[in-house]
């Protein structure tokens, strides 16, 4: 992280939303700004209070290419979305959007909350941080705005200048409670095995499960693979006793704690055709060595002795796999079962008999 | 029609100067009175940006530097005064 200082002089903020985008409704942008300065008063003493009328100490604004007495203009779309001044007089510790951009409270377009809770790094005080996962990373990345999207690069930044939040146990960064496990509508964006445990992934954050005491560590991510990007769509253990992990049309190999050198490689260096552009989830059948993708509707397999694509995929997903017809947010093989996850529900298939055995929810390997 | 290749690379080679321009140049401090002494050079500026996203720090354009130029992105300057 990287910050200028000295910050604020003071705990206590006002902040005004001075005009709208058309984009989105009064109400959702004024829920994305009071939800974009939370992310900070979480992990920090900093108190945000709104203001209607008069000059707050950080004044919100949409504009285009040049405008008002901003010495930054914008580029009309993509490009620059947004930029912020550091604390102080005038211009300092304000925010503008790029009107040219299309602001949404989703993953289409560019999510005004993702957007917003950088610049106010910047109107608090904060650079940008090289760190590619941290939110004060330059570049825009859309995670699920159900996730905390502080890195702890960023709380140490944060709290680097203005100390921690009063009634904070310890000094190690905070970061709010983890997504519910236990909802009932828990989904999972990929998952696999490694040797003895069930990794469950999902956003930022990684489950490892040991089936026979259904016991479950939570960590982000990064602690294990810093440079891998959170939401991370599917995953499989190979033979070799290595993990594949895949997003868009990257995937990366990893060993043990390594990710191997020379990845992330384009998944079209299995054998996808160009128009595959990701993997929805993966499964390696250790009794035959066959990797199976699954991709909408369809799946290929893949030898993992001749490291080749068989011929004659894709197929229907359903022919092979009776009962299931869904496309398929991840799948991995225990105990010579299968078990097909899409949403909050999973499917437990046997390959042999080649029906389904039952239905689950999908958190069912947790203990809830 | 098929783009003109030169036509792309003098987009491109456009985009690279204002990438540089807008985020990697070092904004005149305000109390220096005078020229600056040694203006940064592209390939400088150009250093700077890669090694701040872990990319191969070539000072040379390549595609993996152009395609993170072309990302969106926030506004605000990567190196500061």
């Amino acid at each position: 992280y990287g910050f200028t200082l000295p910050g604020w002089k003071k705990t206590k903020l006002t902040y005004r939303i001075v005009n709208y985008t058309p984009d989105m409704s009064k109400e959702d942008v004024d829920k994305a700004m009071e939800k974009a300065f939370k992310v900070w008063s979480a992990v920090s003493p900093l108190i945000f209070t709104r203001i209607h009328k008069g000059i707050a100490d950080i004044m919100i604004a949409f504009g285009t290419k040049v405008h008002g007495h901003c010495p930054r203009y914008f580029d009309g779309p993509l490009g620059v979305l947004a930029h912020a001044f550091p604390p102080g007089n005038g211009l300092g510790g304000d925010v503008h959007f790029d009107e040219d951009e299309d602001w949404t409270t989703g993953s289409a377009g560019f999510n005004l909350f993702l957007v917003a809770a950088h610049e106010f790094g910047h109107a608090l005080g904060l650079s940008h941080s090289n760190d590619q996962r941290a939110l004060m990373f330059p570049n825009y990345a859309y995670i699920s705005p159900s996730e905390f999207p502080l890195s702890p690069d960023d709380i140490s930044g944060i709290q680097s200048i203005y100390g921690s939040p009063p009634n904070a146990p310890d000094k190690r960064p905070t970061t709010p409670p983890s997504p519910k496990i236990c909802g009932s509508q828990t989904s999972f964006d990929a998952i696999t095995t490694l040797r003895k445990e069930v990794i469950f992934l999902k956003g930022r954050h990684l489950w490892r499960v040991y089936p026979d005491n259904s016991e479950a560590e939570r960590e982000l991510i990064s602690v294990f693979w810093p440079n891998l990007p959170p939401g991370i769509e599917a995953a499989y253990e190979n033979t070799k006793d290595q993990i594949l992990l895949f997003k868009g049309n990257k995937f990366w190999v990893i060993s043990g704690y390594q990710v191997l050198l020379g990845y992330p490689k384009n998944i079209n260096t299995l054998g996808f055709p160009k128009g595959v552009k990701k993997v929805d989830a993966a499964v390696c059948n250790k009794n035959t060595g066959k990797t199976d993708f699954f991709i909408g509707d369809k799946y290929w397999r893949f030898d993992e002795n001749s490291q080749s694509m068989e011929k004659g995929y894709p197929r229907l997903t359903v022919d092979e796999f009776p009962g299931i017809s869904q496309r398929i947010d991840a799948v991995f093989q225990q105990k010579g079962l299968l078990y097909f996850f899409h949403g909050s529900k999973q499917w437990e298939f046997d390959p042999i008999a080649k029906k389904v055995i039952r239905e689950m929810k999908s958190n069912s390997w947790f203990n809830c | 029609l098929p783009i003109h290749p030169e036509k792309d690379n003098e987009e491109d080679a456009k985009l690279v100067q204002n990438y540089l321009n807008k985020f990697y140049a070092v904004e005149p401090d305000p109390n220096q009175l005078g020229w600056k002494i040694n203006a940064e050079s592209a390939a400088e500026k150009l250093q700077k940006m890669q090694q701040f996203f872990g990319l191969k720090v070539t000072g040379k354009l390549d595609n993996e530097t152009l395609e993170m130029m072309k990302k969106p992105r926030c506004g605000v300057p990567d190196v500061g005064l």
